[in-house]
């Protein structure tokens, strides 16, 4: 079972579009899939075209009131693929865990209840930030998928970034590896784009996929649609990207 | 002297790009514009080139330890332009000001000590949250501009944001209004954005700008030369979308 979580604290970086289709390509893989929405926002679960309430418990209830997983998971139309919605009650969980024991382990223990043949991946869909509910994410995962928008303010943003990772590493979760780095969002003929994806792999190397996922409005089009990629333009480059991530991520173990 | 927060909870949707240019554009028109960079991420500061440490007192200091604005304002090279920049310890404010009384009219009670003839226009960058550096700045601001990349998750997003200015404006400050909502990242061409600007206009009517700002990827690239579009290319779109922005905004005092 790897459990990764989708990560950037830059906003609209692509994360939850992320989240969303490689998820289900997966699931159309073969693979038993779970997405947990751990950002108050919802933009996953809205996505999806899940209502909140849909469940016995809530992911607040899991983080702060040790009810299980599988009371907060629910099934989508598409076999093999699960999610644990967010509800709005998602927002007041940030600063009611500031003061609880083993603030950063409440996904991480949720999660080591899971029988491990229930799932082959957990996606993690994170929310802008490195507060609690990111640093939650990052404690109980094996790997870290970063989505990257090749725009200037990445590489800053990837440098404070990797500085949390370390802390992670050091103090919570010494497992910790980086799946990979994503470019999304991807212009092929802005120069400035090529400029950031080079210097990206000039700094970290192999950890650059070799998928790219292109700027592809059907992507943008489909949660209006209250599905992925693949239910709504199976078709499209934004389809084909995401199929070939899941190709190219199901070939990669982790990479340090 | 007015002061408006760039908003909207939602990640990279133009907020710090519409801060910087605005302000910018503002000020090539002769006003005295302050800059306030409420985002622990520090773009808005990145953007201009300024490092973080070259004020006496940081913003922080000015939320928690009673430091004044000018204390911690810079200039830039921009005549008539100047930032309070975020600087790293930025990020600990939200979780120690849940403790402090007064917690969210900390920002307000700092702006009310200016001299009402320093500034035309304050215009505070906020972070992609709903948290307590946002409610700051909307406890402070005379008004706010909400920009909306015109995508599905904008609509949901507004609803929920909507809430949480009635709340502020019923405990914390009923004079605050809405300025407008600006369409940014505007992709002329497709569907999905006019359906959505469309819906915007139902349900919000005349606070919709008629200035459109377009994808331009100068706007992007300004960033990278540490300054606003003006100083790097002030033939392109995204120049004369925000010269057009300032123009529309100094017509027009606050809609509701
Ligand atoms: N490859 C793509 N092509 C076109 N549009 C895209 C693509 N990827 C994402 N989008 C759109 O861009 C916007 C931002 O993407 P998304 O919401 O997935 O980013 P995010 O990192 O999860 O944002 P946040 O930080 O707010 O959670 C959304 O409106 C989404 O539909
Ligand atoms: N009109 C535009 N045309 C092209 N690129 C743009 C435009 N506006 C913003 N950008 C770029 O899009 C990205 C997101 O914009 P920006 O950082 O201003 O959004 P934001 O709302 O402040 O994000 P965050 O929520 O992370 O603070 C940046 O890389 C920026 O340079
Ligand atoms: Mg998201
Ligand atoms: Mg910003």
């Amino acid at each position: 079972m790897r459990i990764v979580a989708v990560l950037n604290q830059k906003g609209g970086v692509g994360k939850t579009t992320t989240a969303v289709n490689l998820g289900a390509a997966l699931a159309l893989r073969g693979r038993r899939v779970l997405l947990i929405d751990a950002d108050p926002q919802g933009n996953l679960t809205d996505h999806l075209g899940l209502e909140p309430g849909g469940t016995e418990a809530s992911l607040y209830d899991v983080l702060l009131e040790d009810a299980s997983i599988e009371a907060a998971t629910v099934a989508t139309e598409t076999e093999r693929l699960f999610v644990v919605p967010s509800e709005p009650d998602l927002a007041a969980a940030e600063s009611e865990l500031a003061n609880e024991l083993g603030r950063e382990g409440r996904l991480s223990r949720a999660l080591g209840h899971l029988d491990a043949e229930s799932y082959d991946w957990i996606l993690i869909d994170c929310p802008p930030s490195l507060g609690l509910l990111s640093i939650n994410a990052m404690a109980a995962a094996s790997e870290l998928l970063i989505t990257l928008q090749s725009e200037y303010f990445a590489l800053k943003g990837l440098a404070a970034l990797d500085d949390v990772i370390a802390m992670v590493q050091k103090h919570l979760n010494p497992e910790l590896r980086l799946l990979g780095i994503l470019p999304t969002l991807v212009n092929p003929v802005t120069i400035l784009s090529k400029e950031v994806i080079e210097e990206v792999k000039n700094h970290y190397g192999e950890v650059v996929f070799g998928t790219r996922i292109r700027q592809n409005v059907s992507l943008a089009e489909a949660p209006s649609r209250g599905t992925h990629i693949f239910a709504y333009k199976p078709g499209s480059p934004g389809a084909s990207d995401y199929l070939r991530l899941a190709d190219e991520i199901e070939g990669r173990r982790d990479t340090r």
